[in-house]
């Protein structure tokens, strides 16, 4: 799979640049959080395209992001 | 939206609404 670059998000509306987002980030939420992975992307995806590019690159921020999606789905659900 | 349904899931290979489908 070739990796997302900022033009060929840049092309699509906002709505499908999300769509192309959650198509990459979900694998690797589900690596971390099989159970909550639908929720998790569905939370991320509300966070700028930008910085959502960053953390498909970054290991270390999207795993921040899960854990702290995390943590406001639980205080959620609590 | 209800925060009921919130967050809004995301599912491969289904078109994403967003926040609309709250």
């Amino acid at each position: 799979q070739e990796p997302l670059t900022v033009s060929m998000l840049a092309s699509a509306p906002l709505q499908e640049q999300k769509h192309m987002l959650g198509e990459r980030l979900f694998p690797l939420i589900e690596a971390i959080h099989p159970t909550l992975a639908a929720k998790i992307t569905g939370m991320l995806l509300e966070i700028d395209a930008s910085e959502l590019l960053h953390m498909l690159e970054s290991p270390e921020s999207l795993g921040s992001k899960v854990d702290e999606a995390v943590a406001v789905l639980q205080a959620h659900y609590a | 939206g209800s925060s009921i349904n919130w967050p809004p899931e995301f599912h491969p290979g289904v078109p994403w609404k967003g926040l609309q489908n709250i």
